[in-house]
């Protein structure tokens, strides 16, 4: 028995808004120690990997591993009919044919119950393996998105190359080009605002700016992005939880 | 021209 419950159900529409764009049929594995989910997107050029910490839960108990089938869209449905600031508790049987979605305000006064029917999803579980990465940056999630809009604008295609004091955006479109150059820096009243930069060797790839479109939306979760960056390798984004993450791999593009 | 990989090609299947 699954019962997983959530002090507001904001946090999980966030989490659910941070990758409903890119991937849709998604199995929802649910463990002792919290619950993971992992997707590729319809190209299967991007992956998303979630990690939801027992601690981010104001009450977690799962006896039996469990896995949820779960359609985005459907799901993003029901989660629109809960208040942001009511407590939402998953609650699912051991061998589950729906999942049940239960809104309560804070008085208890108002109570909801959904029951969303579970798919059955033929997706392979990818294994992750710790990869060396050559550069790290560490943005305002602000920052990110706005890079990737006003980039993405000019062009399919988004350059990043990273040198020891230098974070350089580029694209080169039909309508012209355009370059953000970003420098690290500290920011010691607003941590959160500081650009950190760590590189053993410099790096340069290229994105595919639809999919950098997708990953932005993460930013809902958090309000700094980690980028991990290596040549000829998937490049990591990764947004923080109080307790776990949402992480997408984006294969970079190669020149023939 | 540039060329975009997949991601099956870096992550095996578990």
């Amino acid at each position: 028995m699954l019962e997983a419950k959530f002090e507001e159900a904001s946090l999980f529409k966030r989490i659910i808004d941070g990758f409903k764009d890119c991937v849709q049929l998604v199995n929802f594995q649910c463990k002792q120690d919290g619950i993971i989910a992992q997707a590729v997107d319809d190209s299967r050029v991007l992956l998303v990997s979630l990690e939801i910490g027992v601690e981010a839960f104001q009450e977690y108990r799962c006896d039996h591993p469990i896995t949820l089938g779960i359609d985005l869209a459907s799901l993003s449905k029901i989660l629109r009919c809960g208040n942001n600031n009511d407590t939402l508790t998953l609650i699912a049987e051991d061998t589950p044919d729906s999942v049940m979605l239960l809104f309560e305000d804070t008085k208890k006064d108002r109570i909801a119950e959904f029951n969303l029917k579970l798919m059955d999803i033929d997706a392979d579980f990818l294994k992750i393996e710790e990869l060396v990465y050559e550069s790290t940056l560490n943005l305002p999630a602000t920052e990110f998105v706005r890079v990737v809009r006003e980039l993405g604008q000019l062009s399919d295609s988004l350059n990043i190359t990273v040198t020891k004091e230098t974070i350089k955006f580029a694209c080169d479109g039909d309508i012209g080009s355009g370059t953000i150059i970003l420098r690290p820096f500290i920011n010691m009243e607003n941590p959160s605002e500081s650009i950190k930069l760590e590189m053993d060797q410099p790096v340069e790839l290229t994105f595919g700016a639809k999919y950098l479109a997708d990953i932005v939306k993460g930013s809902a979760l958090s309000d700094k992005v980690a980028i991990r960056l290596s040549s000829e390798a998937p490049a990591l984004f990764q947004f923080d939880l109080k307790a776990g993450f949402l992480q997408f791999f984006l294969a970079p593009k190669f020149n023939d | 021209m540039s060329q975009q990989p997949t991601i099956s090609k870096f992550f095996k299947s578990v």
